[in-house]
């Protein structure tokens, strides 16, 4: 699975996902991806993308739960990012997402061993990571 | 107001043992689409635009799992799926069942764009592809080599793997360490899927 997040100057957030989903899937499977509050949401206040066993992440809502804990718990973006992923991937389901606010923030958190990412702010700070 | 921001991902499903020269290649292609989506934002696209044009490039990239380089399916074809969501007005559109279209994110975007639904699957996905004029491919473009040896590493330990990249030397590991969990349960659960 493959995603990205992006806030661009006007503070407009977007967030897209692609995957050829899990090796060996049953033929008609749909996973997480493609399925909006799941594996991709934005909003006013973030965009998120996320990937790992899509069927914890769909149980869990998890790109549309950053946003509701964003909007009703007023937390930032990397305390709603790591909330998430500590609280709504039941079942010792793992998964990683990105996200980003419409203030210009990049998060990103994960539960497996790693997660191939990489982000970039106006303000110079880039970052490319696995582990 | 912030400034612009951008993050990539290329999937959370990481082998321990990724060999070195591998983990380097992911880098690299992370780096190259990070730069893409900054050289996109300082020209001023809007973040829509952005994410699209970073997930074509991913997804034409065969490294990680997504267009070609796709996970393969139990009869070792590919099916893709993407979507893309806009935060002004919530706008969003999503493709499932995805066979021929080069970019299936760019498909995802038609749906958002010119069809009056937010998800198409499919044939009715593949119909709408041909109105669209997208650029289709045969499925062979999006099976690699890699992704077949990982199939049948998969079928012989009688599992589904995560999206993740793993040297054939290592995915015998995926055999012998039986308490491999999905969502939880033994991978074994899942088998008869």
């Amino acid at each position: 699975t493959v995603g990205c997040v992006v806030v661009d100057s006007q503070g407009h957030c977007a967030a897209a996902t692609s995957t050829g989903g899990l090796m060996n899937k049953m033929m008609g499977r749909i996973g997480d991806s493609p399925l909006i509050g799941a594996g991709t949401y934005a909003c006013d206040l973030c965009g998120v993308s996320c990937t790992g066993e899509g069927e914890a992440i769909i149980r869990g809502t998890l790109a549309r739960d950053v946003a509701a804990v964003m909007e009703y718990k007023g937390l930032g973006l990397q305390e709603a990012v790591d909330y998430v992923i500590r609280n709504r991937l039941d079942g010792g389901g793992k998964a990683g997402l990105i996200a980003v606010s419409s203030k210009g923030e990049v998060a990103c958190a994960f539960n497996s061993v790693g997660m191939f990412r990489g982000c970039a702010t106006e303000d110079g700070f880039m970052e490319v990571g696995i582990w | 107001m912030g400034g612009w921001a951008i993050a990539v991902h290329g999937g959370a499903g990481v082998d321990p043992d990724l060999p070195r020269e591998r983990q380097e290649e992911a880098r690299n292609l992370l780096t190259r689409c990070l730069n893409i989506g900054i050289s996109a934002l300082r020209s001023s696209l809007p973040a829509i635009d952005v994410v699209e044009l970073v997930v074509r490039e991913l997804e034409t990239d065969p490294l990680f799992n997504s267009g070609r380089g796709s996970a393969l399916t139990e009869k070792a074809t590919v099916e893709m799926e993407a979507s893309i969501m806009d935060g002004p007005g919530r706008r969003c559109g999503a493709v499932s069942g995805i066979t021929t279209v080069k970019n299936p994110v760019s498909l995802a975007r038609l749906v958002m764009e010119k069809s009056p639904h937010s998800y198409l699957a499919f044939s009715g996905a593949e119909e709408f592809a041909k109105q669209q004029g997208v650029e289709t491919v045969d499925n062979s473009y999006f099976i690699t080599e890699d992704n077949l040896g990982m199939l049948k590493l998969a079928k012989e330990a009688n599992s589904i793997l995560f999206d993740y990249r793993i040297p054939l030397e290592s995915c015998g590991a995926a055999v012998e360490n039986p308490q491999l969990q999905m969502n939880g349960l033994p991978i074994s659960v899942y088998a008869p899927e």
